[in-house]
């Protein structure tokens, strides 16, 4: 599964997901990743997410919705809500995944629970980083 | 407002575990998740939208063979490729979503079609594909789809499941 969130110069925040699901999988099988609220989410008064992992346990939890709702409703901030989720919401359950996730002040987090995430990240006017394990 | 941009990208958490990652490899993944960077943030220093941005960006992880999505994509039990893909906006949680298609070169400007040119939220199977060929998108033929090392993980897990194995590496998962 791969993944993007962004915020642009005029505060607006998206967030795409895209992925070829478990090998293996079922025939007909569909994750996390084309549910909205589940693997991708975007609201401008919270935050945008992508997901990847295991789709069955994002569905369950709504992972990517329960973490701008963590903003909204709780006032956590977007590091805090989205630990929360991947720690120990989905933390239930080892290895099942990560998030990346950007708020509309530009701060950006992403948290998982295996041993790894490809990830990368860059923001005005600093150098991008990449990453693959902690 | 602040005009400062922020992007951030993902290529999955089924990865290689530490200890069989070689020098190597991990270079050209990090390699390939720069370039991805550099697809974004190109759009978002020109001043472009948030929307444009993360579709250039997963355009850019799907066309890549590294990564469990359009070229990359993992097979079916049955030997199939079968790819599902989301696009929202947070400023008027516009969003379109496609799932099991295969044909489509990125499988999120698919997504973002529903988005864009339809009143719905997802669209499945032909009528998705559909939607790809009236808008113009670009389609590829199997072959560009096919990737050996994900193949022989197919393979790999069959003959796990044929031994009664279980296969819960996440490793494996590509997911």
């Amino acid at each position: 599964t791969v993944g993007a969130v962004a915020r642009d110069r005029d505060g607006r925040l998206a967030a795409a997901t895209s992925t070829g699901g478990m090998t293996a999988k079922a025939p007909g099988r569909v994750g996390d990743t084309p549910v909205i609220g589940a693997g991708t989410f975007a609201d401008d008064g919270s935050c945008a997410v992508s997901a990847t992992g295991y789709g069955e346990v994002f569905l369950r939890w709504s992972a990517a919705h329960e973490i701008s709702a963590r903003m909204r409703l709780a006032g956590a901030s977007l590091e805090e809500a989205a630990r929360h989720v991947v720690e120990v919401d989905l933390g239930a359950y080892p290895d099942s995944g990560g998030v990346i996730a950007v708020d509309a002040a530009g701060n950006i987090a992403m948290p998982f629970n295996c041993e790894g995430m490809y990830r990368g990240h860059v923001r005005t006017g600093a150098a991008a980083q990449t990453a693959i394990y902690r | 407002m602040s005009t400062g941009y922020a992007l951030a990208i993902h290529g999955g958490a089924g990865t290689l575990p530490h200890a069989r990652m070689t020098d190597a490899a991990a270079a050209e993944y990090h390699a390939a998740l720069a370039a991805v960077l550099a697809a974004g943030e190109a759009v978002l220093q020109e001043g472009g939208s948030a929307l444009d941005a993360v579709t250039a960006a997963v355009c850019a992880l799907e066309d890549a063979p590294l990564f469990n999505s359009g070229r990359g994509a993992v097979f079916t039990a049955d030997g199939a490729q079968e790819m599902d893909a989301a696009v929202m906006e947070g400023t008027s949680r516009r969003a379109g979503a496609v799932a099991g298609v295969f044909g489509p070169r990125n499988p999120v400007r698919l997504a973002r079609a529903v988005m864009e040119r339809t009143d719905h939220v997802m669209l499945i199977g032909q009528g998705a594909l559909a939607l790809g060929r009236s808008a113009g998108l670009p389609f590829e033929e199997p072959e560009y789809f096919f990737t050996q090392p994900r193949w022989d993980a197919l393979q790999e897990t069959l003959e796990l499941r044929a031994r009664g194995g279980e296969d819960d590496d996440p490793a494996r998962r590509h997911g």
